[in-house]
């Protein structure tokens, strides 16, 4: 069972976008796959038609120690959601204590590893780095770091690497990074730059498929579908899918 | 002094390009305004060139009680800024209490106007709903929601309007809403359609403007430059500038 956390504290650069359709594509595989929404404002719940006001989950996990098995949902064939959950907020607006605080989610996937068979737990974070994100990154086994080319992108990410890197030297644990370019405008010469500025800064570690901006992406959640429902002829779907394959490829610049 | 909020939960739908360029198309016509960075992030002050680690501001406002005066920086001849400075996290990580700690900008700003001639100041809000947007909101007479035509920016648009509703309710105020429609793709059906629903909800309340996705948008603040500054011929600056007429002449759908 793989632990990916999708994170990047900047607003806006396709977190959710990316865990709705990495993790379809990476379904279709045959893979059975568990999606966590980690953001009070339950997006990705909202992806596939699940209200942020009537559903329990990850909150109920965090909060009240709840099993994640009890809150669960199917949404697809072999992929199941932990929605957000109403209170989810309180994780960031409620103080909590407890020197475990930030492990809580770790500790309930432990115990979850041991009553079923998913292939990869995908978590989709919140744009901050709060408790929740804390949670998130304690939980991973690898990051998934989605960026968009352009200049305020860019001082969210090296601002991101900073509060990583002391947590990881802290708690003393390293987590393997996997940069993805999103919203790509490939005739910008801006996005070239940025891109090439971040394959320079993480060798190895950029996936070679930039997704390149496509109204269908922005479109897909509108039907309560991923990108390969929806239009599966689209760039978006083409380049979510060549995604997948150069991350379990391990393709990179 | 009229005090505006530039609000939205919902991340990366051009808050901070917003404040940057609305703000600099208001100081314009010989109006002095003051800049605040709420977001912890720093990207407001990122614009300006000022980094986010070395700075004090709002943090040492909210959370040591100085006064506003005490951590300005000029930056254009009739704009200051208020930066986030490098502790502003602290508002929403570590217990805050209080009864007034939603208050403690709209006391700072309080005492601010008896000593200074602002014609605007203008608050760049985080994506969150937390303690800090709660202090940017009771201090706001007016707040300006960017949106982007897309649907989970309508997820969003909804969550906000029952949130600020519902303090709004509770403390008896009321704040003048203005919309703004954001990286707007004009051959879009998707964000026509947006733009509509939005147009309805919000009768005279959706600035006529729309902000065109303009690359010249995401380029400028690289440059430390407003719009204006960068590329005044560019549809950026165009939208921009017609956004702040609309607004002092009161033009919306
Ligand atoms: N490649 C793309 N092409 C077109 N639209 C996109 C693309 N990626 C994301 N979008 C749209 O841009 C908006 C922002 O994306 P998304 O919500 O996935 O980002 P996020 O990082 O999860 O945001 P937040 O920080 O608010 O959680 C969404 O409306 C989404 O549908
Ligand atoms: N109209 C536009 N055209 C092109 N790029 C834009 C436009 N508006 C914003 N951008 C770019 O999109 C990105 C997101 O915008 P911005 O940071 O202003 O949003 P935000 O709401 O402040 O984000 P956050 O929620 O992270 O604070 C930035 O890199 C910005 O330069
Ligand atoms: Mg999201
Ligand atoms: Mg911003």
């Amino acid at each position: 069972m793989k632990i990916l956390a999708v994170m990047n504290q900047k607003g806006g650069v396709g977190k959710t976008t990316t865990t709705l359709n990495f993790s379809h594509a990476l379904s279709q595989n045959d893979r059975k796959i568990l999606l966590i929404d980690a953001d009070p404002q339950g997006h990705l719940g909202n992806c596939y038609g699940i209200a942020d006001n009537i559903s329990s989950g990850l909150d109920e996990v965090l909060l009240s120690g709840d099993a994640i098995s009890h809150h669960l949902k199917p949404v697809r064939e072999n992929v199941d959601i932990l929605p957000a959950g109403i209170r989810l907020g309180e994780m960031e607006t409620k103080s909590q204590t407890g020197a475990n605080r930030g492990y809580r989610l770790h500790d309930a996937l432990a115990l979850e590893k041991n009553q079923t068979d998913y292939d990869y737990v995908i978590i989709d974070c919140p744009p901050a780095s709060g408790l929740l994100a804390m949670n998130a990154l304690l939980a991973a086994d690898e990051i998934l770091i989605p960026v968009t080319g352009d200049y305020l992108a860019l001082q969210g990410l090296s601002r991101l690497i900073k509060v990583v890197r002391n947590i990881e030297k802290r708690l003393q644990r390293q987590t393997k990074k996997h940069f993805v370019l999103t919203r790509f405008y490939e005739r910008r010469r801006l996005a070239n730059q940025i891109k090439q500025k971040i394959i320079q800064h993480f060798p190895n570690q950029v996936l070679k498929s930039v997704i390149r901006e496509n109204v269908s992406l922005a479109e897909s959640p509108g039907f309560g579908k991923s990108i390969f429902e929806y239009r599966p002829k689209s760039h978006g779907a083409e380049d979510y899918s060549n995604l997948a394959k150069d991350y379990l490829e391990g393709n990179y610049y």
